[in-house]
């Protein structure tokens, strides 16, 4: 409670007035390697101590969750164009529920590790258990949420990280007898989920839609192996050619958004 | 363009102060995505499947959602997918509804929900942040997305 007090946000630069309190710092998750995953957590609007938590993620691998997940979609500030100020979001999640926002792995935003070979060998395996720890120390920090209704979220590559850290959890509850964490459920948001079946829809997404001709759609599934750990050059030569001679200059992320120039 | 508005305040030192961040003066700039991570990122798993097959027997509420105006995690990728964990069909298919529009199309697995949300991109709550909302809120409850 006394670090929970420490990491007490009394107010952002620039930050509309807000009921809701915050905080923010630093959970270290692994002692040797000096790694330390930050956390940006906003309680609900309302009755906070009757409102599940929520973590949310990002994906990449390598994305910032207090950049996407905090700042553009679900959390309660948004930023302007100068970086000068916040202004309120009127369908922020926080309305709901009490949402933490978690930079992971290190070398993420704030996020970071002492051990600089840490950021060329992360992966699934110790993004999920770096993210576990870092759960069950953020609970001793904050007790309040130990046994509250607890679920995940995340877009992307975090369509990994969710499940991933899920289980993790299932796992550990099952190992200890009065587990803290108690997880409801997860929801995941334009997730990566299976590389051969998700390659197949992508195409097949780029060809429905009309972002491709027929040719080049023809084109990838001849040469594409999607179940191959590498692609081929004449794979990635033909997708190459829908990207750069067919797809025109547009945001992939959402194709009839004007791109940012 | 939003995420150059984060660049710019989450480098201003005033609110790293604010926000406890960056104590220990990490040597390079805050950035919304990591290029080294990204480069070098180590182990991942092929397939998501197994996961979701143990965990909806454990018990779990799971969601899955989908932008359908994104191409690069795009709505057919996930059908695709979750179509191989054959599951068993509770409430088929069927449009619901945000404010009078129909906000996207759902089906009620066994153990596993699937939304669209209509008119959104990778990003959902970015580009539709209403229907979000909804989706997240109808979540939360356990309850089925509206059907009209």
């Amino acid at each position: 409670p006394k670090q929970q007090e420490l990491d007490r946000i009394s107010s952002l630069p620039g930050q509309p007035p807000v009921g809701f309190s915050q905080f923010s710092g630093y959970v270290t998750v692994n002692e040797k390697h000096g790694r330390a995953l930050f956390y940006w957590f906003t309680e609900a609007t309302t009755v906070p101590e009757k409102k599940p938590l929520l973590l949310w993620l990002n994906g990449g691998p390598g994305c910032s969750s207090v950049a996407y997940g905090a700042s553009e979609e679900i959390g309660p500030f948004r930023i302007n164009k100068t970086g000068s100020s916040l202004y309120l979001n009127k369908y922020s999640w926080n309305m709901e529920a009490n949402i933490l926002f978690l930079e992971s792995p290190a070398g993420v935003g704030f996020s970071y590790t002492n051990t600089s070979s840490d950021l060329k060998d992360s992966g699934d395996d110790r993004t999920a258990q770096d993210a576990l720890i870092f759960l069950t120390r953020w609970m001793s920090r904050f007790p309040a949420y130990r046994h509250r209704e607890f679920y995940i979220a995340g877009e992307s590559y975090a369509g990994h990280y969710v499940p991933q850290l899920a289980k993790k959890i299932h796992d550990y509850n099952k190992a200890h007898s009065n587990p803290i964490i108690n997880l409801k459920g997860f929801m995941v948001g334009n997730a990566v989920t299976d590389n051969y079946y998700d390659s197949i829809g992508t195409v097949t997404f780029w060809w429905s839609h009309s972002m491709i001709s027929d040719r080049t759609y023809k084109s990838i599934m001849k040469h594409c192996n999607f179940t191959a750990e590498k692609s081929s050059t004449r794979c990635d030569d033909v997708v190459s050619y829908a990207i750069n001679h067919e797809f025109g200059d547009i945001d992939q992320y959402s194709i009839y958004t004007p791109s940012c120039l | 363009c939003t995420e150059n508005y984060a660049e710019k305040y989450y480098n201003r030192p005033d609110v790293q102060k604010a926000m406890h961040a960056n104590t220990t003066g990490i040597p390079y700039k805050w950035t919304a995505c990591s290029d080294v991570l990204i480069k070098n990122w180590n182990d991942s798993e092929n397939s998501m499947l197994p996961i979701y097959k143990e965990l909806i027997a454990a018990g779990l509420r799971i969601w899955v959602f989908s932008g359908d105006t994104d191409s690069v995690v795009p709505v057919t990728a996930t059908r695709f997918s979750l179509s191989h964990l054959n599951l068993r069909i509770k409430t088929p298919w069927y449009p619901w509804y945000s404010g009078n529009q129909v906000g996207g199309w759902t089906e009620v697995y066994e153990g596993l929900t699937f939304a669209t949300v209509r008119g959104a991109g990778h990003e959902v709550p970015l580009f539709q942040p209403r229907r979000a909302f909804i989706l997240f809120r109808s979540f939360l409850r356990g309850e089925k997305l509206p059907n009209s």
